[in-house]
């Protein structure tokens, strides 16, 4: 689940585009 | 007046920042539900919030011109670096729009029972109505976020240089912006710099807020 994302696991999905992978 | 070049560019800013606004759906669940009522429920609501706002501000991020010819660990230093206050800024903006008006007083209430100490919500608070005394007009609050993210002396910035250039690109299209829509009063864009200092005190701050919700 994304609450146990980090700040930096976020952004680096975010910017690679595949955060729903 | 604006160039044409920087029109273009303001241009591109603003439609990033109305692209990647907060989803309706969760900012009626914000401010209208009720069912939220632990604290459980309460620390995954607001754990969905921060991440679809973190999402929100890298997408925001990708389509500032000039931002993905950086280095890309600098791009991940700077929205590493930024993230915080990015999002009390836009915080800001949400707290202070017209539309929001009626729900303000809900909205407030829901912070003040998040369970984060008074000592840090008493000066959000001031931060909210000190951003909404400055009356910014939509370009600014863009504008500012843009200027949030690209500064360049976050920790681990390699290219400072590249992007202290890509700053100033918006710094100077936000001073043209300020002495048009405040033609009356030259110290706003001053004012509004002066804003940035009071977001890094609550980046600063921010992981002292986290603890003190925890524990509580």
């Amino acid at each position: 689940p994304a609450s146990n994302l980090g700040l930096e696991d976020i952004i680096r999905k975010a910017l690679m585009g595949n955060f729903d992978e | 007046e604006l160039t044409s070049e920087q029109m273009e560019l303001l241009q591109f800013v603003m439609d990033a920042y109305n692209k990647n606004r907060l989803p309706q759906e969760l900012a009626t669940k914000l401010i209208v539900q009720d069912d939220i009522v632990t604290n459980d429920d309460n620390f995954v609501f607001l754990t969905t919030m921060a991440t679809s706002h973190v999402q929100l501000l890298v997408e925001f991020t990708k389509k500032l011109p000039g931002f993905q010819t950086l280095d890309h660990e600098d791009q991940i230093a700077l929205l590493k670096g930024s993230a915080v206050e990015a999002m009390f800024l836009r915080s800001a903006e949400l707290f202070n729009r017209k539309l929001l008006d009626t729900h303000t007083d809900r909205l407030a209430e829901r912070i003040r029972n998040s369970g984060i100490s008074q000592d840090y919500i008493n000066p959000l608070f001031n931060f909210y109505k000190s951003v909404g005394e400055l009356n910014m007009a939509e370009e600014e609050y863009a504008l500012l976020s843009a200027i949030v993210i690209l500064t360049p002396d976050r920790q681990y910035i390699k290219d400072k240089e590249s992007v202290e250039k890509l700053q100033e690109s918006f710094l100077n299209i936000l001073e043209k912006l300020c002495k048009q829509h405040h033609p009356n009063n030259p110290q706003h864009f001053a004012r509004l710099l002066g804003r940035l200092t009071e977001l890094r005190t609550f980046s600063h701050h921010h992981t002292d807020m986290l603890m003190s919700w925890r524990v509580n």
